[in-house]
């Protein structure tokens, strides 16, 4: 069990050294286990370095940057131990455009051989996806789906 | 093993039997806040065997039954089919297309059915065993979760790392 | 110091009912202290009902109804013990299109009597600023103060 | 009391001293992920005497010393001022125009200034008593609030009231 625990291990971390690298280009994070300590019993770390910043502890990044910290690590545990479908409800949510854009390059490489059914209110994700489903409450308390166009109507007119 | 679509009656907000296809690729869910989008990420963890209320936002599992609202009366059942295609064989039983269900009524009784035909929350967890998929899995990901992997309490991170590995 | 905390509770409670109400139209919420029970040591609850949805615990709401039914709470606690400015750091983010419009024209209101400093990325809340400041990193790793014009060009290029 | 402008230097991610100037009703401050936003929050809770370096989120005080970058040695020193309009006698100082300093040295040495003059910690905190300023007021909101506000453990919302009323 610890060795095939250490061996997983080493496999997200090596993807998500991967991944993190494409998400900040010129940076790098890793994820680590305490030395000299029973792997299941150790502590897991990690460190992440944004281009140009000087590695510092993870708390001090932004919103933004830890929340595609995580994606990375999430995406890299999922590329090894894949399951046959993956759903994300607003991941995007803290991101800049920019970022929403690293994002969705990885994520539909992935998608070419796993379905995701992804949440979003990001107008950048939602042109990413190749089916889109409306959730409206047309009548108060009631949820009803609808074509894009009409959900698009409704937020419309509800932004007044 | 694709997932070919979701029904949802009774479920939450979603009074009306709804039937939510799932194609190739990513499928985007877009609406209004409240509207019942994160209802249906619930849906799926809730057919495919979730037993802790809490983790669907409940204090109790009978929450999930819908509630009624100023027009209309409480329901007395929730219902969630999810119908996967099985044509690869990646669950251990023999249809090439699996429908799993799950009923709660207000008393308190549950039903199961894997293609129509009743059984126990056991066949279920024994079928979708070794597939990723079923509670805790990491299969969904949302924003919580990003604070409790990017957290200094090392546990979070830890205990979502051993569920991969 | 109980009479003290009742008055000013009750006083917050008040402007949580009117804020939610203008937040949630056709919505109620409320604030209460438990029954027989110390006020310096009761709990505090808090229910809230959007417009045709039936009371159920606040847990049950979604993740932009439970912002917004916050924020209703914070900008109750404003208008009983105003400071002299309000700093408001993303609050927006979880909040769809409508409900950021709903928030901006409480917010314009307070902002007539009172400063307020808004940390963003949604485009609606930009344009509600009287004044816009942007930050970049043209060079890694430094901040910089920069016009709105050059922000939004960073950000464009970056997006690629 | 309206509030005039910040000057932040050395602080986090401003290595170059930045003077951020705030007008009438709303400022808003924008740019891409961690380019810096939060630390501008942070920088005027700090300088108003935030004492605790987890609220703004560093382990030890000295993390809002700038650290340096691949192009740029780490600095010695953090160095922030407010400045506020004191017409209306607010402030219980005789000028109508009030700055506050705040210095950290890598050192661990502090140094705070009234208008240029060194003070004590103690006389800017008697300063902004019953301004609703000061470290802990509810007048900064961020998203982590939304959760301690809502949220089922009653103790987080009771804090934040409490320190209002
Ligand atoms: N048992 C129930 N019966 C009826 N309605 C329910 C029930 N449980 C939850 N709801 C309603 O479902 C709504 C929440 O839906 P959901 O969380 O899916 O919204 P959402 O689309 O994800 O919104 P957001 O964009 O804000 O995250 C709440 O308004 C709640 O009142
Ligand atoms: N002492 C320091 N020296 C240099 N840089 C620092 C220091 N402390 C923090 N930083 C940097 O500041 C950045 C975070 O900035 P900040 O939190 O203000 O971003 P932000 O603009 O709020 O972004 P977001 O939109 O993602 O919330 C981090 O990348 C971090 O590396
Ligand atoms: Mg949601
Ligand atoms: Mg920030």
């Amino acid at each position: 069990a610890r060795r095939l625990f250490r061996e997983t291990f080493d496999e997200i971390r090596e993807k998500f050294q991967v991944t993190y690298a494409r998400f900040f280009p010129g940076g790098e994070a890793d994820l680590t286990l305490e030395a000299d300590v029973d792997p299941l019993e150790s502590s897991i770390e990690i460190t992440a370095r944004p281009r140009g910043k000087r590695l510092q502890s993870i708390n001090l990044l932004s919103g933004g940057e830890r929340a595609l910290t995580a994606i990375a690590l999430l995406f890299a545990i999922y590329q090894v131990k894949p399951s046959p479908w993956c759903i994300l409800d607003e991941v995007d949510a803290p991101l800049d455009d920019a970022n929403v854009e690293r994002f969705l390059r990885v994520l539909r490489e992935f998608a070419r051989h796993t379905q995701f059914i992804m949440v979003t209110h990001n107008k950048l994700s939602m042109s990413a996806a190749d089916t889109l489903h409306g959730v409206t409450m047309a009548e108060e308390g009631v949820s009803q789906l609808v074509s894009v166009q009409v959900a698009e109507q409704a937020i419309d007119e509800a932004a007044g | 093993m694709r997932v070919s679509h979701l029904d949802v009656f009774g479920f939450k907000s979603f009074y009306n039997k709804t039937s939510i296809h799932f194609g190739d690729g990513i499928t985007g869910i877009v609406g209004p806040n409240g509207c019942g989008k994160s209802n249906v990420v619930e849906a799926i963890r809730w057919v495919l065997g979730e037993q802790r209320a809490s983790a669907i936002r409940g204090h109790k599992m009978e929450d999930v039954i819908f509630a009624g609202t100023r027009n209309r009366k409480p329901l007395g059942m929730s219902e969630v089919s999810i119908t996967v295609d099985n044509n690869e064989g990646m669950l251990p039983i023999d249809y090439s297309e699996v429908t799993v269900t799950r009923r709660l009524f207000r008393s308190g009784e549950s039903d199961y059915l894997l293609n129509k035909v009743p059984c126990r929350l056991l066949d279920i967890q024994n079928l979708l065993m070794d597939t990723g998929l079923g509670p805790g899995a990491y299969s969904v990901m949302e924003q919580g979760m990003v604070d409790e992997i990017v957290s200094e309490k090392t546990e979070n991170r830890r205990r979502i790392l051993e569920e991969a590995a």
